[in-house]
């Protein structure tokens, strides 16, 4: 249906409250260690054979709970930055960012690299910079790809596509076709 | 973890991103309030034991119940949210009269409210060109 | 106004006290 509209995810560091984009995203896990105990929620740790999360515990959270949880001037917990945004994979970014299959190394990969810019880290001015970067390195042949592919199968080409990309990839066919079919008088 | 039922209604209208109206997910919605239910009331447990013992270390798993608890809010607003912008569009695609088997996927307060948004949306229509209104569902296409 | 009630009568009521209200405004985006 043309005319559903959902809400569209957040630009930036930002999410929106509606949006499904944003609450999936936010989903993804991240490696965290605890700076502080949780007393009566052992269970909810890997092992959890203990009554109580220990402080200096290791394990995985979902975004929304890291960032319920952050305090920049308490340690509560700490977030590791994943290793996709970390030196080894920047470097490799700015080689040559379009050879990355960044469905695998995501599928978030611009959403959640923003996202962690809201936990304080040395790295976080680096880490930005790479995104927009690789951002700006890919996106000519996905604009490029989404205006030439016409009524063909496009699956190889959205494979190794971010969701921010899917999404501009999507929204390139979908000109293309409107195009194209106002060509040939199909449009009234 | 918490919060898995929440995401998962979330999972259900995401995979249809064309804007089909799947089932009104009732036991869905009834598991995640409970979730929530649970999570408060260990919540008040946790605070009147912080504040009548001086358990100033109980406030972190406080926090933790809380932000799972707007977890929750947060996806079931936005599952309501976006059936609401799905029915929506159907007013645009069908007309005022919804066909049978894309009715029976609405409860009761979703047919409500389409029927508010038809009013608003005629009323709005009655406004527009002069005395006759102007009737903007049709013509979606600019003639050949 | 039509699409909070809604939410009201579905959800927002059943939940705890503090919990009860969405900012609309700040919901939904321009």
């Amino acid at each position: 249906s043309q005319a559903y509209l959902p809400v569209p995810p957040g630009v930036g560091m930002e999410e929106n409250f509606f949006s499904l984009d944003d609450i999936l995203l936010s989903h993804e896990r991240l490696s965290c260690r605890t700076e502080c105990a949780f007393p009566r929620l052992g269970f909810l740790e890997k092992s959890g054979d203990t009554r109580d999360i220990a402080e200096g515990t290791k394990m995985e959270l979902p975004l929304w709970l890291a960032k319920g949880l952050y305090e920049r001037k308490r340690r509560v917990v700490s977030v590791e930055v994943p290793k996709v945004y970390r030196e080894g994979w920047r470097t490799v970014f700015s080689a040559d960012p379009t050879v990355v299959d960044l469905q695998k190394m995501g599928p978030y990969y611009y959403g959640l690299g923003s996202q962690m810019l809201h936990f304080d880290s040395p790295e976080n001015p680096d880490v930005a910079q790479s995104l927009l970067q690789t951002f700006i390195g890919r996106f000519r042949r996905t604009m490029d790809s989404s205006q030439n592919a016409y009524n063909e199968d496009t699956s190889v080409l959205v494979e190794r596509l971010d969701c921010l990309e899917r999404a501009l990839f999507r929204s390139g066919q979908s000109g293309l076709n409107g195009f194209q079919s106002w060509e040939k008088g199909r449009a009234s | 973890m918490f919060c898995e039922k929440a995401v998962e209604l979330i999972r259900e209208l995401h995979r249809l991103s064309d804007g089909q109206l799947p089932a009104f997910n009732e036991d869905g919605l009834r598991q995640v309030l409970q979730e929530m239910k649970v999570l408060y009331e260990q919540n008040q447990s946790d605070v009147n034991e912080a504040k009548g013992e001086g358990r100033a270390d109980l406030i972190p798993s406080i926090k933790l119940r809380h932000s799972c608890l707007l977890r929750n809010q947060r996806c079931l607003a936005a599952y309501l949210y976006d059936r609401l912008l799905r029915i929506r569009a159907l007013r645009w695609e069908y007309g005022s009269v919804l066909p049978a088997n894309v009715r029976f996927h609405m409860c009761a307060e979703e047919l409500e409210w389409f029927s508010q948004y038809k009013k608003s949306l005629a009323t709005f229509m009655r406004s527009l060109g002069g005395d006759e209104g102007l009737d903007i569902t049709q013509d979606m296409k600019p003639p050949k | 106004a039509n699409t909070e009630t809604y939410l009201k009568a579905v959800a927002l009521k059943h939940m705890p006290p503090n919990l009860q209200s969405v900012d609309m405004l700040k919901a939904v985006p321009e």
